[in-house]
């Protein structure tokens, strides 16, 4: 007996949803929905920890991770650190269609994705600036570095690397609802 | 960040990841989410599942693969789900993170653990629209 056809995802992020699920019933065509569910999120900007306008790196850069994958072909694609395109989930099925690779990373993505159509732009945004800045003017905290100088946990960088003194606890108490994979 | 899994009228699946990462996370640093088995997983025989969370912690454990594999040997997606959090958290106690899982026939679960409950949204034509269902973390 079966269930679908059917679409979900993570988080309660409907809009995303809703796209998917107009495509799937319009096209039977699992790859688009996802493709395109998952677009509306990097568009919409979704809890701000999809898209671009979200999440700063220490530099207050935003980078783009996505990866799609084919049941039937058992093919993927995916990009990490995309730099400068908003499409990342598109570039990633780009990577399963235009590559015999599957998963390009960093500038090389970047470039891959320019040659594929794709636009180069900015992927900041006043929200990401904004707490980048806050961020800076925090002592750059929360932190994700460990066992450098000058202290992580009460300064900026630059940093050196120092003995580890004792067994770290690398569990990431800065990873919640707001800043997550 | 964003999982999703797609089944159509013939059972077959697709899934996707879609995410921006930790804030303020070290130039360079990728979590689990483009990662094939991590982020998320499909056979087409048996099911797909996808994750979200920590990634630095998520990566190291290929969770959806894991769900996946559970699936295949018998266990609903809720349970798979579970389990592979299960794997987690014996390693890492303070863990954040959710698995959502669908197997070949259609049936969905989900598991979380580190949130009190986590909710998804799903689509079919059993649902009036989309629907978002909660589940307590284990």
């Amino acid at each position: 007996q079966s269930n679908y056809p059917l679409v979900i995802n993570t988080w309660p992020f409907v809009k995303a949803t809703e796209k998917a699920w107009q495509v799937l019933e319009k096209t039977d065509d699992p790859l688009t929905s996802v493709e395109q569910g998952c677009s509306v999120c990097e568009e919409l900007r979704c809890d701000g920890t999809v898209g671009w306008g979200g999440s700063p790196d220490e530099n207050g850069e935003t980078t783009l991770d996505a990866m799609i994958m084919d049941g039937p072909s058992h093919d993927a694609g995916a990009v990490a650190g995309l730099k400068r395109i908003k499409s990342a989930i598109s570039v990633a099925r780009a990577v399963m269609e235009h590559t015999k690779h599957t998963f390009l990373v960093g500038d090389a993505a970047t470039q891959f994705a320019v040659e594929m159509g794709f636009k180069e732009q900015s992927l900041s945004h006043i929200d990401s600036v904004d707490r980048y800045l806050k961020w800076l003017n925090n002592s750059c905290q929360p932190n994700f570095r460990l066992w450098v100088s000058p202290d992580p946990s009460l300064n900026c960088g630059p940093y050196q690397p120092v003995q580890p003194a004792t067994n770290s606890d690398k569990t990431n108490a800065n990873i919640n609802q707001q800043s997550h994979d | 960040t964003i999982g999703m899994i797609a089944i159509n009228s013939d059972g077959d699946m697709a899934v996707g990841t879609s995410t921006n990462g930790a804030a303020h996370k070290i130039a360079g640093r990728v979590g689990d989410s483009p990662l094939i088995g991590s982020g998320a997983y499909v056979d087409n025989e048996v099911g797909a599942a996808c994750g979200t969370g920590d990634g630095d912690v998520l990566m190291k454990f290929l969770p959806s693969y894991q769900t996946v594999e559970s699936m295949r040997g018998g266990k609903s997606p809720s349970e798979a789900s579970e389990d592979a959090l299960r794997r987690i958290v014996n390693k890492y106690p303070k863990f954040m993170g959710a698995i959502v899982a669908v197997s070949k026939n259609g049936d969905y679960g989900a598991a979380c653990h580190g949130l009190d409950e986590f909710k998804f949204s799903y689509g079919s034509r059993k649902t009036n629209g989309i629907n978002v269902e909660s589940v307590k973390c284990i």
